[in-house]
């Protein structure tokens, strides 16, 4: 790795940033999503937190342009120079620039390049790194057409931004808090719908941070559970509890810091893995979202998954890879939807206790994870083995925080 | 001295636009001695054969002419 002469700094852990204009190739809420996630590649390794501002001067301004845009290096027309970014510094200092003329895509396609690998690369450059000569480096000076599904930052890279700014202080910080929205460029048609009438959800600042309940609080209960990407988020009103595989600490946010329009207490929540989608659900209705970005079409109501009129909520829901099975729960039964088929089975709803040996009650969460599936009753986890229905032990909710 | 034919000229325009932007090569336009010039672009192509992992020749050849035209960052690798 390299850094810019006299390795420039932010010499604060709080960095803003703003994105001023979007490129027409992409939604929004992808550029939105692309910018955020690069941003997180930094924060989850060092002690930085980025914050966005959507009006005013933040450090670091970000903006698409093409040709000469004002400063000594004009874009050059699609290929050869991509971007470019300085280093941090006032002003001008940290800006990141993004040509135009450039195909800016969400996936990696042949005929373009992939946003949030280059804007990982050009924030290097914002928070102080130079050019690495390491192949396979992120900030390698050569676009490489990488998977960016599970993107992990490279050692190289990790050693570069650590040797400026040490490693994170406790739990990886948030990627991105958005301040209290103002008017953002984002059409009305894309920007995601609020779940209803927005209850004013706190944003965590000191003089009025909620009282989350304690992590191993042995009364502690959930409203919803689900895996993220490998990650697990447990859900309590507009408490999140984040468990990485990767890191030993639990982050704490809040479900609005991830999704700013959705507001507290979602009644159950599952993943399907396979299409990277996760389905949140509150009252009679349900939202799709793919990691940051709230599908433009939620939310739709339940009944369009096959319930009855009748059923208003669902207490717990959890997917089983193996079968692309939706198991949703409902009081002390239960329903089957088939993820191919997107249609309930039939036979259903059927009792729990039927087919759960052990379970005769309601359920306020459920998991799967390492072949196994995890029912949430009140400050009680039943794990269930998912091949025969089997329970296996009963634990206290809080077991995954290492308590 | 040999007359480059065109289109070697033309990647020759290309290579040194290449390391004015990012390895900080400076020609010295008024400079009589163009061997003078020539040297001091051998030694940035070296230089960006060498930061690239390839063979550090001092050559404009096919495989560094290639590695100048890939899609890449508008930072300079190295800077005075």
């Amino acid at each position: 790795y390299s850094t810019f002469p006299q390795s420039p700094r932010w010499k604060k852990d709080d960095v803003t940033y703003r994105i001023l204009n979007y490129t027409p190739d992409l939604l929004q809420a992808d550029v939105d999503e692309a910018i955020a996630k690069a941003f997180q590649l930094w924060s989850s390794v060092t002690p930085l937190r980025f914050i966005r501002l959507y009006s005013g001067q933040a450090d670091i301004m970000i903006s698409f342009a093409s040709g000469f845009h004002g400063d000594f290096y004009s874009f050059d027309g699609p290929g050869g120079t991509l971007a470019h970014a300085y280093p941090p510094s006032s002003g001008i200092g940290g800006d990141a620039h993004f040509d135009e003329d450039e195909n800016w895509t969400k996936f990696n396609t042949y005929s373009g390049y992939n946003l949030f690998l280059v804007a990982a690369h050009e924030l290097g450059h914002s928070l102080g790194l130079g050019h690495s000569n390491v192949f396979g480096a992120l900030m390698y000076p050569i676009y490489m057409a990488t998977d960016t599904r599970d993107y992990r930052l490279p050692q190289d890279d990790i050693d570069g931004i650590q040797a400026l700014y040490g490693r994170p202080r406790q739990s990886p910080a948030l990627p991105t808090k958005a301040f209290p929205q103002e008017p953002t460029e984002m059409t009305p048609a894309e920007a995601p719908t609020e779940m209803s009438p927005r209850e004013e959800t706190t944003e965590m600042t000191p003089s009025k941070t909620p009282t989350r309940p304690k992590d191993c609080d042995p009364h502690l209960t959930f409203d919803a559970v689900t895996t993220l990407r490998g990650e697990i988020l447990f859900f309590k009103d507009s408490y999140v509890w984040r468990k990485s595989p990767y890191f030993l600490d639990i982050e704490h946010d809040t479900i609005s810091s991830f999704w700013p329009p959705l507001v507290a207490g979602f009644d159950a929540a599952y993943e399907v893995d396979k299409k990277d989608r996760v389905m949140f659900f509150k009252d009679d209705q349900y939202w799709a979202v793919s990691g940051y970005s709230i599908e433009p079409d939620s939310p739709k109501p339940i009944q369009n998954l096959g319930f009855p009129t009748s059923i208003r909520k669902i207490d717990a829901a959890v997917h089983d890879e193996k079968t692309k099975k939706t198991y949703f729960f409902v009081g002390n039964k239960y329903w089957s939807f088939n993820e191919n088929t997107q249609s309930m089975e039939r036979g259903y709803p059927r009792k729990i206790a039927a087919d759960f040996q052990g379970i005769g009650h309601t359920i306020d969460a459920a998991l799967q994870k390492n072949g196994r599936f995890y029912f949430f009753h009140g400050s009680n986890q039943y794990e269930v083995d998912i091949k025969n229905k089997k329970l296996i032990r009963i634990m206290k909710s809080n077991s995954w925080f290492n308590c | 001295f040999p007359v480059v034919p065109e289109k070697e000229n033309e990647d020759m325009q290309f290579a040194k636009k290449y390391l004015e932007n990012f390895y900080d090569f400076k020609e010295e336009k008024n400079s009589l001695f163009k061997s003078k010039n020539l040297n001091h672009m051998a030694d940035k192509i070296r230089e960006m054969q060498s930061f690239f992992g390839l063979e550090v020749t001092g050559e404009l050849n096919h495989k560094t002419l290639d590695m100048m035209k890939q899609p890449r960052c508008g930072i300079p690798d190295v800077r005075s």
